[in-house]
């Protein structure tokens, strides 16, 4: 699959961060996240959504993220934190 | 991994929209009706029971906002996040419900770019009672706005959301859990949902009082609108003290269930503990669920620990949220929560100094004072206060009713509208419902 564009990209980890796909920005690393958390939580996100999981922002993912939405996240906080020690 | 759900304890829950969406086609009274309509969903098939109030202590406070509106929530114009809800709990914004002001919010319309307020409205009110997103597409809680759900007075849950919701509060008795909820889509349009309405297809009788010259028999604050008996009819008043209809209406024909031969009531007020409305003639009283008489009324006014002879007053006090019943010089104090007079009544008013110890009725109304009506004046008393406000008594035609200055020959008033602003028109005043 062709990468995503940066906007996307961008707007994807601001809309995951948003709905509670992954943790809140770390103030010490800015917005940056992992690609494999990135991956996880966008595959989360499609699994919650209906959509094939392929965990890439792809069209339709990108798609139903533009989608008019209620505002509450669909993940409690910190559900997507838990580690195990 | 999900935390425990948060729920309400309580199961009569106040609503209120408290502002309106500012460049809306819906009107007001539409945007109530679907709020209601919205509750009523959640209410039809679970214990809780929803009721519209005045005032700033509603449970569930409904907004239309935009942008930045100081919850933590921002909206972001049109598309985006549509609405939001805060969760039950002990915090001062539990169950407050939002909607983006910049949406272009429809009710039964054709146009896909709208976003159907009763649908968006549904699922929030889903999150004010508890319940959180789920992924099952047909689950109204799924996070993606579908569209609209079709007629707000057929509308059904899906099958998961009514088994979470009576995970958190239970089934209502009269709701089988295994019954097909499903109803097949009406063939005709169907009808606007609006509030219960005070309209008549029967023309005005020769014995239809005049607002302007009436002594009314009883007064009310109901669902924060007001209430004007007199005779067989009455007066409906918004929140905002526009008169609904300068005719007044027929009482019967609103208040299902009372006796078509009761020509006047003496004294009417809204309960605190649950809302219901109570109407008091002679020795008797019923109890209204809405505007529909409740099952076993009349009921003698004994059961309120008061002598037979009826009341003439009855009203609220918001100061210590007890229920005060006068009659002639005489007043009692009463607990609606525990459905037990105070001892030590009745006690000999006023217990306000400067109104009158006899009274026509008395209700609370929006702003926190209570108002006090005897003949064609009223008093007002601030809230907590023990003494009427400077200036009054004041009339009660003029400020409530639209009516000019007192009348010095009653007899000479015609049907129509008096007035001394631009108000007199009569246009100026009416309100619509829809």
């Amino acid at each position: 699959a062709p990468a995503p564009r940066a906007e996307d990209l961008s707007l994807g980890v601001e809309w995951l961060s948003r709905f509670g796909y992954l943790p809140p920005a770390d103030p010490a690393s800015g917005q940056l996240q992992t690609q494999e958390e990135l991956s996880k939580a966008i595959t989360a996100m499609q699994q919650f959504g209906g959509l094939e999981t392929t965990g890439i922002l792809d069209e339709a993912t990108l798609a139903l993220m533009k989608t008019p939405r209620c505002s509450l996240p669909d993940l409690p906080p910190g559900a997507q934190s838990r580690r195990k020690r | 991994q999900t935390p425990p759900p948060t729920k309400w304890s309580k199961r009569n829950l106040s609503w209120r929209v408290r502002t309106f969406p500012r460049d809306s086609p819906l009107g007001r009274d539409t945007v109530r009706a679907l709020m209601y309509y919205a509750l009523k969903v959640w209410s039809d098939i679970t214990p809780l029971n929803f009721h519209e109030v005045a005032g700033n202590a509603a449970d569930i406070q409904i907004d239309f906002s935009k942008a930045d509106h100081n919850d933590g929530y921002p909206f972001d114009g049109p598309g985006g996040t549509v609405a939001h809800a805060f969760f039950p709990g002990d915090h001062h914004t539990a169950g407050d419900t939002h909607f983006d002001d910049d949406e272009p919010w429809t009710f039964r319309s054709s146009d896909a770019h709208g976003m159907d307020l009763f649908a968006v409205a549904v699922h929030e009110f889903g999150h004010a009672i508890g319940l959180s997103h789920v992924a099952a597409p047909s689950s109204i809680m799924q996070p993606y706005y579908q569209g609209p759900v079709g007629d707000p007075l057929r509308y059904g849950l899906p099958y998961e959301d009514r088994v979470r919701v009576w995970q958190l509060y239970g089934v209502r008795e009269s709701v089988s859990p295994t019954a097909q909820l499903d109803t097949p889509e009406p063939e005709e349009p169907p009808l606007l949902p609006e509030p219960p309405n005070n309209r008549s297809s029967t023309p005005p009788q020769k014995d239809v009082p005049h607002r302007c010259t009436a002594h009314f028999d009883a007064v009310a604050q109901i669902r924060g609108e007001a209430f004007f008996f007199k005779g067989k009819y009455f007066w409906r008043l918004t929140r905002d003290r526009h008169l609904v209809s300068l005719q007044p209406a027929q009482m019967h024909r609103f208040w299902r269930g009372l006796p078509l031969h009761l020509d006047s009531v003496d004294a009417v007020y809204e309960r605190t503990s649950d809302h219901k409305i109570v109407f008091f003639k002679g020795d008797r009283y019923w109890v209204f669920k809405d505007n529909n008489v409740e099952e076993g009324y009349p009921r003698p006014v004994s059961d309120f620990s008061l002598p037979p002879g009826g009341i003439d007053a009855v009203f609220s006090w918001a100061h210590n949220d007890r229920t005060y019943f006068f009659k002639d010089q005489l007043y009692w104090r009463y607990d609606d929560h525990t459905r037990r007079m105070d001892p030590g009544y009745p006690a000999q008013g006023p217990l306000w100094r400067g109104v009158p110890s006899m009274l026509d009725d008395a209700m609370r109304w929006s702003d926190g004072a209570s108002y006090f009506f005897r003949g064609q004046e009223y008093w007002k008393v601030l809230d907590g206060e023990l003494e009427a406000a400077p200036g009054y008594p004041q009339s009660t035609a003029r400020d409530w009713l639209v009516c000019g200055e007192p009348l010095a020959d009653a007899e000479d008033v015609g049907p129509g509208p008096q007035g001394r602003s631009g108000a007199q028109d009569g246009l100026a005043v009416c309100s619509c419902t829809s």
